[in-house]
């Protein structure tokens, strides 16, 4: 309404508070040493004051990472929360960090707060970019790998929001197969 | 209740809340 200052009107709350984390690759240091969290937010309005706030994934130096995690889920396999379940895989060809990346990850950014998946929505942990030379990737990350109707709903309708057409295949790794090979040998649990 | 978004809502507020 007309006149009425913006610390009085009501933020629309998320269903889950989440944790924005950047990592920056220091190879003096751990990687843990090199992970970063940057703010939690659990509000739509709080969500757009930061995504506006940090740099555009495409503008990240090649060899940092966001996360967006639910809060109280750390970044990494070994979390446990994450330690059994996998990832949904997009990779990136070099050329599309400039037209498609900051689209995509917006897009995963939004799959997540808005609980898109409906009733597995509460299988995602959260989500990672990683900026590389070789070719940029985002991945969404659940909770079970062995979970086969949520992980394939949540693969179809990711797959969908991004706009990826059915020539294109995306593929869900579990985290203890990405751990154990190396990553070019890593096989798809699941492919949508 | 579950507090679920489409796109669409989430981006109406995207330039509205961006100078806050």
């Amino acid at each position: 309404p007309k006149g009425l200052g913006l610390e009085m009107v009501e933020k629309h709350p998320l269903q889950n508070r989440w944790a924005l984390w950047f990592f920056k690759n220091d190879k003096s240091k751990t990687w843990q040493a090199n992970l970063h969290l940057i703010t939690k937010f659990d509000t739509v309005e709080d969500f757009w004051g930061l995504y506006h706030h940090i740099q555009p994934a495409s503008k990240l130096t090649p060899g940092c990472d966001y996360c967006l995690f639910k809060d109280g889920i750390e970044p990494m396999w070994e979390d446990d929360q994450n330690k059994r379940g996998g990832r949904w895989l997009v990779t990136l060809a070099k050329q599309q960090r400039h037209t498609d990346l900051d689209h995509f990850w917006l897009e995963t950014l939004l799959c997540l707060i808005g609980e898109s998946f409906e009733q597995f929505s509460g299988d995602v942990c959260g989500a990672v970019l990683n900026v590389r030379a070789k070719g940029d990737k985002i991945a969404v990350w659940t909770c079970e790998a062995d979970n086969r109707d949520g992980v394939t709903h949540i693969g179809r309708v990711y797959k969908e929001r991004l706009g990826l057409t059915q020539k294109v295949t995306i593929g869900y790794q579990a985290h203890t197969d990405t751990a154990s090979k190396s990553h070019n040998l890593t096989k798809n649990k699941f492919v949508v | 209740e579950k507090k679920r978004y489409d796109r669409e809502f989430l981006l109406g507020f995207q330039f509205i809340f961006a100078s806050m």
